[in-house]
């Protein structure tokens, strides 16, 4: 039996809203130690990795290891019809279930909802996401990395990104004309969110596509901030702590000169 | 202009 209790609904409402967008069917791998999501998009271009480890959990009870295939678009459904403060349980049997129940209670118990979602056959295999030492770490308000990719993309549809020892640059053109968004690194880190830090082991300079960056920050609500790591061979990591039992990693290929 | 790549240059797809 696989059983897994949230205090906090609101987290996993969150986590949908992180990937179903993105993945629109994903792997749930659930063992003893963690719950991990992997799912690539339709075009293989993005790919997002979601760890939520047992300790996130009130209760958290797993015999035997257990994937379920789940439609993100059906898990959001039923995560609409649960309010932030709900306790949410999520149940499956562990000998290759076809379905997964969810349990919604309200904070003060006088109401509680149950469903049965029906699992899918996924056939994607996971991938092997090697060790990567990046060229440069970006550490920056959550916020004002959503906001620079809502606001370049109206200029065109890449964004191009030039990290140097003292600032991060988001250059966007088209037939609007050319924007460039330039953030220095923080001197004072006094509010950590607030704060832009840079960590440069060589200059990067690579170009994104702002489609795949907008369905990332759907994450927003789940850190004050993110982490981008680039690297001038490897695709972008855009990074969101889930406190500090978990993460959401979006991984984006970039788009290269003919 | 600048051609999109895949992930799968990057992870080897099993």
């Amino acid at each position: 039996m696989f059983e897994a209790k949230l205090q906090q609904g609101g987290l996993l409402k969150k986590i949908l809203e992180s990937v179903k967008d993105l993945v629109v069917d994903g792997l749930w791998d659930c063992d003893g130690a963690a719950i991990t999501l992997q799912g690539m998009d339709s075009s293989h271009v993005a790919l997002v990795e979601m760890l939520l480890r047992a300790e996130a959990f009130e209760h958290y009870r797993c015999d035997r290891n257990v994937t379920l295939g789940m439609n993100h678009n059906h898990l959001s459904k039923i995560l609409k019809c649960a309010n932030n403060d709900d306790i949410v349980i999520l149940k499956a049997a562990d000998q290759n279930p076809d379905s997964c129940s969810l349990i919604l209670e309200s904070k003060n118990g006088e109401k509680t909802s149950d469903f049965v979602v029906s699992l899918v056959r996924i056939d994607t295999d996971q991938l092997g996401i090697p060790e990567t030492e990046y060229s440069a770490h970006v550490k920056m308000s959550s916020g004002e990395f959503q906001r620079i990719c809502r606001d370049l993309s109206q200029f065109g549809d890449a964004v191009q990104i030039t990290c140097s020892k003292q600032d991060v640059k988001f250059s966007s053109s088209g037939e609007t004309g050319k924007a460039n968004i330039t953030l220095t690194h923080s001197a004072t880190v006094d509010k950590e969110e607030e704060s832009v830090t840079v960590d440069l082991k060589e200059p990067v300079d690579l170009t994104f596509a702002l489609r795949f960056l907008n369905l990332f920050t759907k994450a927003t609500p789940i850190s004050d901030t993110v982490t981008l790591s680039l690297s001038q061979e490897a695709p972008l990591v855009v990074e969101y702590k889930i406190g500090d039992s978990g993460h959401i990693r979006y991984f984006l290929a970039p788009k290269i000169q003919e | 202009s600048k051609r999109q790549i895949t992930l799968s240059r990057f992870f080897k797809l099993p």
